[in-house]
């Protein structure tokens, strides 16, 4: 969940 | 999502409703940095290219769409109906740095060197300086139009509450992502000095106008 491809913030 | 993040995308929102008003009823577009807002168009395209691989919401597609489109329709409105109203003597920041800048941080920091992944690297720490033009120009200028503090105030009030946000994710989902916290709080601190003035000017109903 830290990094990686899941981004969820604008 | 958490309140403290929705009420900044809206700010972020709204701040960009607020220079397009501001472009519209005063049919120009003086003390706005092209720069910026060029730069801000870069950070969009950037950041967002996993529109077309990872969906998030309803609501995040919806936004992402509107930066992007909102920030292409500013450039078009400076460069063509606003042309004569910009200054590009004033807008004289060397962005080149802060292209080369970013791209260097970003190659550095990534969280993994995929071409996605650095992108959204690079437009984290290209939007951690993208306001720099724009604040030069005010310091250059000395003053500013009502509506565009009002403007810069939402941007700078959308930064400051991502901060929030971040530390009641950490509180509440041990959520941290070091590279956004450390841009956003870098992002935020060059607002101070345009806070203060605002704060004990145009909030009072002066004109803002620096010391």
């Amino acid at each position: 969940q830290d990094g990686g491809d899941g981004h969820d913030e604008l | 999502m958490n309140i403290f993040r929705l009420v900044a995308d809206l700010m972020h929102l709204g701040s960009i409703l607020i220079l397009l008003l501001k472009m519209f009823t005063s049919r120009s577009c003086a003390g706005i940095s092209f720069k910026t807002q060029a730069l801000y168009l870069i950070v969009f395209v950037t950041r967002y290219l996993d529109l077309f691989t990872h969906f998030v919401s309803v609501y995040n597609t919806f936004m992402k769409i509107f930066f992007i489109s909102s920030a292409g329709y500013i450039l078009y409105m400076m460069r063509v109906p606003l042309k004569d109203t910009y200054n590009k003597h004033l807008d004289a920041f060397r962005w080149e740095f802060l292209l080369g800048g970013a791209g260097v941080l970003a190659l550095v920091f990534t969280h993994k060197y995929t071409v996605i992944e650095t992108l959204w690297t690079y437009s984290i720490f290209l939007e951690m300086m993208a306001i720099l033009p724009q604040l030069l120009q005010l310091q250059r200028t000395g003053e500013a139009e009502t509506i565009t503090t009002h403007y810069l105030f939402a941007l700078g009030a959308y930064r400051a509450l991502y901060i929030v946000n971040w530390i009641y994710r950490y509180e509440t989902e041990h959520h941290v992502d070091a590279i956004s916290t450390m841009a956003g709080i870098v992002q935020t601190a060059l607002y101070c000095d345009f806070f203060y003035v605002y704060f004990t000017r145009v909030l009072k109903g002066k004109r803002f106008k620096l010391p």
